[in-house]
């Protein structure tokens, strides 16, 4: 089927034996500066050959698709407990899909390049790093060209995932060959608009019994997250950085921000 | 405790063999979250609900989902961004905010505008969402590829 044999994963370690094929390796976006993005690429369990294609990005920024998305989330393998093999995940997102992984931007997990300000990067680098990704992978793997793709991802993800299918329609716009086939959009737990996303937050530990009432409608009254920017902090009043940070203490140490009600891992 | 695990596997040489990974011997280990990148602080600060309309205006559907069990960035703000979203598209609701079922419980709720911008929760999925909850992400996931609704009954 064309598919790079050099980049058949044959089996992984300590792998279950299963009945679909996976493949890993680098793709080169920038020759001139030695830039090149790792991917990880499993098939559908069944009927890969008219299965859509399903690319998955994690957030961070900076955090590793493959060992995020792929091996601890919707991949076809978990590590196993003593870290030596993996086990099914029988949920896997490969049931639906065919997926592909990318470790993005370059000094995500393997990806690297040769050129030590190639690491001073953000959303519209990756982006366009991306696209150069997919237009070389599609070579790699050309019967992909015209299926059906979707862009999915969670958490900085909601900004890595919008931007690069804007990226891709502009391609579109402008191309008169080769047009991307994109059919949806799927973030989850995105970071989409941070003066909304950030107070969010605080809602969150107030409706859930996290913190007082006291505390959560000091924040609610005394706090305007409408001019936050990251870095900077937001002009706010003492009463709103004093709520907050307690109710940043309260919550503590002890409870996963992440999920709030997992048990602590020691 | 699968974080431990995953990075004692990645970092076993034979492992990164079968991966063809690590072609040019990086000079650190491999981690989840990169310690290398100098990655521009401002991005975070980008809205988000402009490129949004613009997939959509491309005749592309746009799910947002949501664990609910997280509280770094939670359905309360997602769920707001999205009716404005909506509301900037001037959307009518298409699905009216309500439970939907797998294996004969609530997977979560959802609601949907214009028959192409959906929000739903995942119940009892965190911020990693298919970690938490994998049988009702993969349902929440074949749906969206297959181009269904998630199920009210």
């Amino acid at each position: 089927n064309g598919y790079p044999k050099e980049d058949l994963v044959e089996s992984l370690p300590g792998q279950p034996k299963v009945g679909f094929r996976q493949y890993a390796g680098y793709v080169d976006v920038d020759l001139k500066n030695g830039r090149s993005l790792f991917y990880y690429f499993v098939e559908a369990v069944k009927d890969p050959d008219h299965m859509p294609l399903t690319l998955w990005l994690n957030g961070g920024p900076g955090c590793s698709s493959i060992g995020g998305g792929a091996f601890t989330e919707l991949g076809p393998f978990y590590p196993k407990g003593d870290g030596r093999g993996l086990r099914r995940n029988s949920k896997s997102w490969n049931r639906a899909s065919n997926l592909l992984f990318v470790e993005s931007p370059a000094g995500v997990g393997w990806s690297y390049s040769n050129t030590t300000s190639d690491y001073d990067c953000g959303d519209d680098s990756t982006a366009r790093d991306m696209l150069t990704f997919m237009l070389k992978w599609y070579e790699k793997f050309p019967e992909f060209k015209s299926r059906d793709l979707f862009l999915t991802g969670e958490s900085y993800a909601g900004h890595y995932i919008p931007q690069f299918a804007v990226v891709l329609l502009d391609h579109n716009a402008h191309s008169t060959g080769f047009k991307f086939n994109i059919k949806g959009v799927a973030i989850g737990n995105p970071l989409l608009k941070l003066d909304r996303d950030i107070p969010a937050t605080y809602e969150f530990f107030w409706s859930h019994g996290m913190i007082s009432d006291e505390i959560g409608l000091a924040i609610m009254n005394d706090c305007n997250f409408e001019d936050y920017t990251y870095p900077s902090p937001h002009n706010a009043t003492d009463s709103c950085n004093n709520a907050i940070e307690e109710a940043n203490s309260i919550v503590g140490d002890y409870i996963n921000n992440y999920d709030v009600i997992l048990d602590v891992c020691y | 405790c699968m974080s431990y695990e995953r990075r004692f596997y990645f970092n076993l040489p034979e492992v990164q063999k079968a991966l063809h990974a690590n072609r040019t011997k990086l000079p650190y280990s491999w981690s989840m979250c990169s310690n290398v990148l100098n990655y521009s602080n401002d991005d975070g600060n980008i809205n988000m609900l402009p490129l949004l309309k613009r997939i959509i205006q491309n005749h592309i559907p746009v799910w947002i989902f949501s664990g609910d069990q997280d509280s770094v960035v939670p359905l309360l703000g997602s769920r707001t961004l999205v009716r404005e979203l909506a509301h900037d598209l001037h959307f009518n609701v298409t699905v009216p905010y309500g439970a939907w079922f797998h294996k004969h419980q609530v997977g979560g709720w959802v609601t949907e505008y214009g028959n192409i911008l959906t929000f739903a929760t995942v119940r009892g999925a965190a911020h990693m969402v298919p970690y938490a909850q994998p049988s009702r992400a993969l349902h929440l996931f074949s749906s969206f590829v297959r181009n269904r609704r998630l199920p009210n009954t």
